[in-house]
């Protein structure tokens, strides 16, 4: 038997607005620890890395490892029959061929439940090495998400370039080009807002602005961003989930060729 | 073709 709840289905609903334009189908992997997703987008570009602790929830039962293979798009008309307030149980019988949500409203006077047929997915066993990066930067996810939104106008790729000083965002393209420069922050009244940067060496990667504006999907997810980078690996944006996980995006550098 | 290069090597099947 696996069972879920969260209090809040706001949660949920973000996480698959944050994968549905990656992803079609996805496999959620469930186990005493949480549910982990790991896959690679259509086009194979870029994986997708989400992790819901089991602390998480508000009830969380696991008795055996149980993965669920679930098409995305059925699972948000799913998701959108849920009020923002409602509490969200996602069940699931051992060895079963459907997965069940269960919304009920605050006053629990509105109980609506909902099953859906899981898929047979063809699993790709991926592992995400330890990597040391580069640089990490760290900056507020609503001004990266305006970063990549303005800077898409100029061109097909974004150039992200960070040394000590601060991080820069380039595009250029037929109408002409574009810089943003973001300076190290010496101090803020709030913390979400500050850009932080640590670095070990600059760095200099160009990226698919179609790919970060898909991962910018995330903002409601998290205050802040995390941009992690080393040359000749791919970039990852980390935005950490409160009390719960966080969803990872990783996404290969441009290469000339 | 090179990003999917890039990217499979990563993540290489462990």
């Amino acid at each position: 038997m696996f069972e879920a709840r969260l209090l809040r289905s706001s949660i949920l609903k973000k996480v698959l607005e944050a994968i549905k334009d990656l992803l079609t189908q996805a496999t959620f992997d469930c186990d005493d620890n949480g549910i982990q997703l790991q896959a690679m987008d259509n086009s194979h570009v870029s994986l997708v890395s989400l992790t819901l602790r089991a602390d998480g929830f508000d009830k969380y039962r696991c008795d055996r490892n149980i993965s669920l293979g679930m098409n995305l798009s059925s699972m948000s008309k799913i998701l959108k029959c849920a009020g923002d307030k409602d509490t969200v149980t996602m069940k699931a019988q051992d060895n079963a061929d459907t997965v069940t949500f269960v919304f009920e409203s605050p006053n629990q006077e509105k109980v609506s439940d909902y099953e859906m047929k899981l898929m047979n997915l063809d699993l790709e066993h991926l592992g995400i090495p330890e990597t040391e990066y580069s640089c990490t930067i760290r900056l507020s996810s609503a001004e990266f998400a305006r970063i990549c939104r303005d800077l898409s106008q100029f061109g097909e790729s974004i150039v992200i370039s960070c040394t000590k000083e601060g991080v820069r965002f380039s595009a250029s393209g037929d109408i002409g080009s574009a810089n943003i420069a973001l300076a190290q922050t010496a101090s803020v009244d709030k913390e979400e807002e500050a850009v932080v940067i640590e670095m070990e060496e600059p760095v200099t990667l160009t990226f698919a602005c179609q790919y970060l504006n898909y991962f910018t999907k995330a903002t409601s997810l998290s205050p802040q961003v995390q941009l992690s980078m080393s040359a000749d690996v791919p970039l990852v944006v980390e935005y950490r989930i409160p009390d719960i996980g966080h969803i990872r995006y990783y996404l290969a550098p441009k290469i000339d060729d | 073709a090179k990003n999917q290069k890039v990217i499979t090597q990563f993540f290489k099947n462990p």
